[in-house]
């Protein structure tokens, strides 16, 4: 055993961040933070959830046969200690800020829960009409075709572009009268030149040469409703 | 779907997968 075990066991990273976002890509976990871009609270509850999974995972263990952390000292045993924050920074946390109650985070971990939540949603959206803002976002895994690899927080477009997207939707006045607007092209080498033509529908995370699967691996985040 | 680079004009495409548990 060697003697960095024990630093390992208390939180410590065995190894870098570099060397661990390429390990969590190749596994196909999600890494912190480039994998939860702006979404700082979803991650947080996703990580609480993982912590409680291996809790009960522990638990079921019988006695003599766990890993006694009492021994070990370890003050968090199921999630890492550098980025996962305390129970003390926590209370502080949600002492300072009433933000976490109001926003309500939902996590679903497989597709029987998205359909099951999608239902609910459907049934729900009569009823309360400030669910049917709800948009959630569904991680992705992309298959890019060539072997360049696509730039991380890169924009995925649906292929299909609706119509009212191509006429100026906010345009009201041409809509009463029922007139086709034309769309503009915009002169090169502006601003304008790199919004994008088409609706964005999610992002890329991350992307990397995979040397087990031998082509280009990357994953992102898309909105549900694209994807159903 | 497509894909474009924040920096770039030029689309790919890509096919996407939902990753669930």
């Amino acid at each position: 055993m060697a003697f960095w075990n024990s630093f390992c066991y208390a939180g410590a990273r065995g190894v870098g961040l570099r060397e661990r976002r390429f390990l969590y890509h190749e596994s196909g976990r999600c890494h912190f933070p480039e994998d939860f871009p702006e979404c700082r609270d979803a991650y947080r509850c996703w990580a609480q959830f993982e912590i409680q999974i291996a809790s009960e995972r522990w638990s079921r263990r019988p006695p003599s046969k766990r890993v006694n952390f009492v021994i070990y000292r370890a003050p968090e045993p199921f999630g890492v200690a550098d980025w996962l924050e305390t129970a003390l920074s926590l209370q502080k946390h949600s002492t300072s800020t009433e933000e976490a109650s109001v926003t309500k985070l939902v996590i679903i971990r497989s597709c029987k829960d998205l359909t099951e939540y999608s239902a609910q949603r459907a049934n729900l959206q009569h009823s309360l009409s400030f669910l049917s803002s709800v948009r959630y976002l569904v991680r992705v895994r992309l298959h890019p075709c060539g072997r360049a690899s696509l730039d991380s927080n890169a924009l995925i477009c649906s292929a299909d572009v609706p119509e009212e997207y191509l006429g100026g939707t906010s345009d009201q006045t041409a809509a009463e009268h029922h007139q086709p607007v034309t769309p503009l092209e915009e002169p090169r080498g502006n601003v304008h030149d790199h919004q994008p033509t088409r609706p964005v529908i999610g992002r890329v995370t991350s992307s990397h040469y995979s040397w087990s699967d031998g082509c280009i691996r990357a994953y992102g985040f898309v909105l549900a409703d694209a994807i159903c | 779907a497509l894909v474009r680079d924040v920096t770039s004009l030029v689309y790919r495409e890509v096919r996407l997968e939902p990753v669930l548990d």
